[in-house]
């Protein structure tokens, strides 16, 4: 399956909350 | 019974190594979980997906029925 430029920059924005959202329940966690 | 090992229910642990799994762009859809993970019914699947969604171990990709993890590359 080949990715348009736009749905490769989405996914990669949704890559990026998702890890902060990680980042925050971890620090929760401390 | 759903026991949690490292803070994930059982199903959970299941459905997040599944789509760790997948190397596709787009990531792994959910029908896809469901034929997989046969005994679990598609309400069981999406409150797991939810769940890792909203811990930050997986995201949407291409619309709200494809998932990536943020484990590994």
């Amino acid at each position: 399956v080949c990715l348009t430029e736009d749905q490769k920059r989405k996914i990669e924005e949704n890559r990026i909350k998702a890890l902060a959202r990680r980042a925050e329940r971890l620090a929760a966690q401390q | 019974a759903d026991s949690s090992i490292n803070g994930l229910t059982a199903h959970q642990s299941q459905v997040l190594n599944l789509i760790k799994a997948c190397r596709d762009a787009q990531g792994m859809n959910i029908n896809e979980i469901k034929t997989k993970l046969k005994g679990m019914n598609m309400s069981a699947i999406k409150q797991a997906v939810e769940f890792l969604s909203n811990e930050g171990h997986i995201y949407s990709t291409v619309d709200e029925d494809h998932f990536k993890s943020t484990d590994g590359d």
